[in-house]
């Protein structure tokens, strides 16, 4: 019964992408059968992912738009049991043509229906926006996992957000529930990511998880070549705390 | 006759809105009379000039929506001859009420022409992607500042975002130019940051500043003062650059 995680958060280079492609490998090598899909115009989790976005065929706007099943669009990758699909500049045009539809917020929920059930996990990078791309993830998905930069601007933009999610809980997602806020590029040797840290674990002491993802310069290395940083070098700080993250976040989904 | 600069870059957090309020205040500091719009619904800008967002009646929305006029919103700030037309949560309603209008492009475009020639310089600061907002703000200036953080998925962007720019020229808008590619968060010892900047100026000679941002920790400090950094730590290695950037930003805006 496919878990669906959708990785979000409207402030812009939190780390969502990073987390999305790493927690995704990460839950592969656990050897659970595992879904990415990347729901960003930019295709950064295509790309972070090693697959080559301008041979691409189709993407995920073939499935909202011209009613692809996802199960024609899925992507094997160099990891067994992750899959991806993938996206690139077509899925901007998405966001307007979406909008005329009466369902509009439901279309991809519709589209992962077909295949829910075939994976363990379904992790949906998002856009750094909550326009109907988002809402879309935040529709389809019962858990949502927040990467908030240790930065100032970063916890302003927390406030909004849940607003937004209390809204979907009330109106279309019932199930839809906070996984945790995973604090990303921690350099502990500042006083605003002690000061970010405390904050967002005083405010949200629930939701904060226990992991931290430290600032480590092989994270953002490992996009150029094609590989989410658990993999271009396993041993580094950055891929150790991807990995502790995963198993927090296999504890927290078995315990709902 | 005020010069239109819209900072805009769809890939997220790479220092569009640091770059808009620096720039703006550092203008200022050269005795220009300075307009800095908050075009994104965040309203990091609006909360980096030390504009308490809560206790604002009208916001850019209320010109785009409720046809006030932008010298009605205008509000000073802290530094002389620096004004700032604030935004709120409001502004992300206006993406999908502009989309019904037909001029909905140039909204902004007509609320400018009014108060255009009061200023000696209008910054539009905008959100993390290319809808409604950052069309308007792309229809209605005449050039456009693109950060880039020296990052690899910063650099992949680029050249949607140079597309879109083309398109723009041909059929909306045929003064835009591009006044620069600022490249930011640049730490000179790794190798990453070698390889970026080196890729940006070979592959955009003309557009790549000479002015290169440095990542400095004071940086991300200021918000959480509500100053931009050429005020909070004028002597770190962050404000000098931003003061570098703003000489080089006139130059070329009087080379014209
Ligand atoms: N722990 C880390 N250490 C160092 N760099 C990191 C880390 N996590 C992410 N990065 C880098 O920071 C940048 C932003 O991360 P990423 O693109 O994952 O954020 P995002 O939230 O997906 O951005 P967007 O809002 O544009 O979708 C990227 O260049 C990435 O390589
Ligand atoms: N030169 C720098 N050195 C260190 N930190 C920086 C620098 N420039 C920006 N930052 C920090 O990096 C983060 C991203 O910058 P900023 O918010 O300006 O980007 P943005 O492009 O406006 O983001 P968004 O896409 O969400 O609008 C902020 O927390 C900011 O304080
Ligand atoms: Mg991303
Ligand atoms: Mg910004």
């Amino acid at each position: 019964m496919g878990v669906i995680i959708a990785v979000a958060n409207q402030k812009g280079g939190v780390g969502k992408t990073t987390t999305a492609v790493n927690l995704s490998t990460a839950l592969a090598l656990h050897k659970k059968k595992v879904l990415l899909v990347d729901f960003d115009p930019q295709g950064n989790a295509t790309t972070g992912m090693g697959v080559e976005k301008s041979v691409l065929k189709f993407t995920v706007y073939d499935s909202l738009i011209n009613n692809l099943s996802l199960r024609d669009l899925l992507i094997p990758t160099a990891t067994p049991l992750l899959y991806i699909i993938p996206a690139n500049l077509d899925l901007a045009g998405a966001e307007v043509e979406l909008a005329g539809l009466t369902h509009r917020e439901s279309v991809l929920q519709n589209k992962l229906k077909e295949i829910k059930d075939e994976f363990d996990y379904i992790i949906i990078d998002c856009p750094p926006s909550l326009g109907l791309l988002t809402l879309n993830a935040l529709v389809s998905a019962e858990s949502l996992l927040v990467p908030v930069q240790c930065e100032y601007y970063a916890m302003e933009g927390l406030v909004q957000l849940f607003g937004v999610i209390r809204e979907i809980k009330d109106s279309l997602n019932s199930r839809l529930r906070i996984l945790g806020i995973l604090l990303t590029m921690a350099d502990r040797r500042t006083n605003l990511t002690q000061q970010v840290i405390a904050e967002i674990r005083r405010h949200f002491p629930r939701e904060a998880l226990r992991t931290v993802i430290p600032r480590n310069i092989r994270v953002s290395e490992s996009p150029s070549y094609g590989k989410p940083v658990v993999l271009y070098d396993p041993r580094c700080s950055g891929a150790k705390s991807y990995r502790k993250l995963t198993r927090e976040v296999i504890k927290r989904v078995q315990k709902r």
